[in-house]
């Protein structure tokens, strides 16, 4: 929207109000992190500033179009409102975006089918000129998170929006996250020149290395396109392009044992805190061979940095490529060090990094690596569960999650997938029914850069309180209680508890669209987080309260003066009516002495006796 | 009715539920779906 009266200062006030689901609530904290992550916008809780965006729960998903300056601007997140696609599309809006097929130039792109659209909702697909809308020089999106989708307003099936080319019909409509370009338009919006939380992406692909040093070691990390024992190719590209290609190695095979390559980051400034180190790692040498990560960061006491280590990778899984992610804390200005260190044990290659992303923020919990999924695609049944092994949550719950590759029977051609509580170690000392834990299932776009990853998320809120569907039973009990025993292939068993998610998880065609299958494997990442302080009610800020403090005053202050008023208001009425009755009684004891005066001036003058004035009282 | 390993949830309730889909199942005839019009840029509908 054209105007700079609709922006938002970049760091925009946020009150959740209590009327949010749980989920919800933990949804919005996770939109703010992308945009915190893709953009300058950074939100932060209302502390009294005039005006400010309160979420709330609606009958719907709506938001006003721009900062109304309305002091208190209210967005909605009712229910299934809450994936993260269609949280960001409504803080969008808010934000100051129309929808993409709502541009001046969209009949260019899409045929609008008038004779498809439900009478009465036409006014739903009108332009908004350039005197209004912006585009902001930023091509037509099919990909946009703010593009309607193909059936919106429709009578039946039919789609109201065509695409004029025929290959976006099935991308509009997405509700996975921002595209490309809406991070454009909306960094254009508001002059972002870096984001909140991201500090660094590297893919290895330019011979500079992203500025990436090698550190003191008696070896060295080398960058190449292909190694002996594998990989063959690089993780970025896998190979596809000519001349492209590039990942970091350390020869372990050709080192000696003892021997120990540095791989150094540039100087990085990441915000004080969490952050979250991702990387693509390929293994071929021996068991014994160890890939530490350390931060070194420099101080006035250590001007040449004092080493820090965060995780120590030996063995596991050889001959692939697998996503790592290793939270840090990083308190000041340092770099990030990848040691490889040759052990005794024979090797045959080495380690090899590639796709490594910092960002200020914490590290997903798990990752799921599915293997060939292209060929679990073709042989899978409607209907075939696909179970991820058991992951444990900081808090000690024991959980999985299930995916139907090619759906449900009843919803077939798109993926399900549904979060189940299992039994683990900790049982006995933790809180059952499990109390608001929310889960979270994310399927990876593997894009080199995680500004650029359109990653499906979902998520879903264990609520203690929840019954099954005859009352007797609590849903998020002890599996042990109200799951199945499932026998493992090595003779072990667990129980599986009851499972929630969802039977349109994504669709087939988005599933084989960007990188969410790369060399025939897709990952998906999962966290599983305490959430119960969300419970709370968001603090008001002082100036609220003291609003609030000094309007019951006031309204304490009227009803004593209120009070006071009434009171002599009664005085009067009372003083009043003894007044009157005092008055009717001098009136009658003055009648009666008249009367009687009367009485006796004709009794005096019938004796001839003249009684002298006398005083009535 | 009992609970088992088997029992699931589907929030979606076998849609894949669209910001429009949703509002109109609430009844809801906003702007362009889910646009809360203001007076500042009220259209002539």
């Amino acid at each position: 929207i054209i105007g700079d009266k609709y922006r938002w200062p970049t760091t925009i006030p946020y009150y959740l109000e209590d009327s949010l689901e749980m989920n919800a609530k933990g949804g919005i904290l996770k939109a703010f992190d992308q945009y915190r992550l893709k953009t300058c916008i950074d939100f932060t809780p209302w502390k009294g500033e005039k005006n400010y965006i309160s979420v709330y729960k609606g009958s719907g998903c709506f938001s006003s179009v721009g900062n109304q300056h309305v002091g208190k601007q209210r967005l909605s997140i009712g229910k299934n409102c809450d994936r993260l696609g269609t949280i960001e599309h409504e803080f969008l809006h808010a934000l100051g975006f129309w929808h993409e097929q709502s541009r001046a130039d969209r009949d260019d792109y899409v045929n609008i089918m008038w004779d498809r659209i439900q009478p009465g909702k036409e006014n739903n697909f009108k332009k908004y000129d350039d005197k209004v809308s912006s585009a902001l020089g930023v091509a037509y999106d099919y990909g946009s998170v703010m593009h309607y989708s193909k059936t919106s307003f429709s009578i039946g099936s039919e789609p109201t929006i065509v695409t004029k080319i025929p290959h976006f019909m099935d991308v509009i409509g997405q509700r996975m996250g921002f595209s490309a370009s809406d991070l454009t338009k909306l960094n254009r919006l508001y002059n972002c020149t870096k984001s909140s939380s991201f500090v660094d992406s590297c893919d290895f692909e330019e011979e500079n290395i992203c500025g990436m040093i090698q550190g003191p070691g008696n070896a060295e990390w080398e960058q190449l396109s292909s190694a002996r024992g594998g990989p063959q190719t690089d993780f970025s590209n896998m190979g596809q392009c000519k001349g492209k290609g590039y990942f970091m190695h350390f020869h372990t095979a050709s080192a000696k044992p003892g021997d120990r390559a540095f791989l150094e980051s540039r100087l990085l400034y990441p915000k004080p805190g969490a952050q979250c180190l991702q990387f693509f790692l390929y293994k071929t040498g021996a068991d014994d061979d160890v890939l530490n990560i350390w931060v070194r960061e420099y101080d006035e006491a250590n001007p040449s940095g004092k080493l820090k280590l965060f995780k120590s990778i030996s063995g596991g899984v050889m001959g692939s490529w697998e996503l790592h992610n290793i939270n840090l804390n990083m308190t000041q200005k340092g770099r990030v060090v990848f040691e490889g260190v040759r052990g005794h044990s024979p090797s045959k290659g080495g380690f090899s990094l590639d796709d490594i992303n910092l960002s200020s923020t914490k590290c997903p919990q798990h990752v799921w690596h599915i293997r060939n999924i292209t060929r679990l695609l073709a042989t899978t049944p409607a209907g075939g569960k696909l179970y991820s092994p058991r992951f444990l949550s900081p808090a000690g719950y024991s959980f999985q999650v299930g995916v139907y590759l090619n759906g449900t029977r009843d919803s077939p051609g798109q993926m399900a997938a549904y979060f189940h509580l299992t039994s683990g170690p900790n049982d006995h000392k933790l809180k059952w029914p499990c109390p608001w834990q929310q889960a979270t299932m994310a399927l990876i776009d593997q894009q080199s850069d995680i500004r650029q990853q359109m990653n499906m998320h979902r998520m879903v809120t264990t609520d203690p309180d929840k019954k099954s569907s005859d009352g007797t039973e609590y849903y998020w009990d002890n599996p042990r209680k109200v799951g199945s025993k499932v026998t493992v292939s090595d003779g072990s068993y667990y129980y599986r508890g009851p499972g929630m998610g969802t039977s349109a998880f994504i669709t087939h065609s988005r599933l084989k669209s960007r990188n969410f299958i790369k060399g025939e494997d897709a990952f998906f990442v999962f966290s599983l987080e305490d959430i119960s302080d969300l419970q709370i009610s968001q603090p008001l800020p002082r100036s609220a309260v003291h609003a609030d403090a000094s309007l019951m005053m006031k309204a304490v202050d009227q009803g004593a003066r209120q009070g006071a008023a009434d009171n002599s208001m009664l005085v009067t009425a009372v003083a009043g009516s003894v007044a009157a009755v005092m008055l009717v009684v001098s009136m009658v004891i003055v009648g009666n002495a008249w009367r009687m005066r009367m009485r006796r001036r004709k009794q005096e003058s019938d004796k001839m006796v003249i009684i002298q004035d006398m005083f009535g009282f | 009715a009992k609970l088992t390993g088997e029992t699931e949830t589907d929030v979606d309730e076998g849609h894949d539920w669209d910001i429009f889909n949703i509002n109109e199942v609430a009844g809801l005839d906003l702007l362009e779906g889910d646009i809360d019009q203001e007076e500042t840029f009220s259209r002539n509908s």
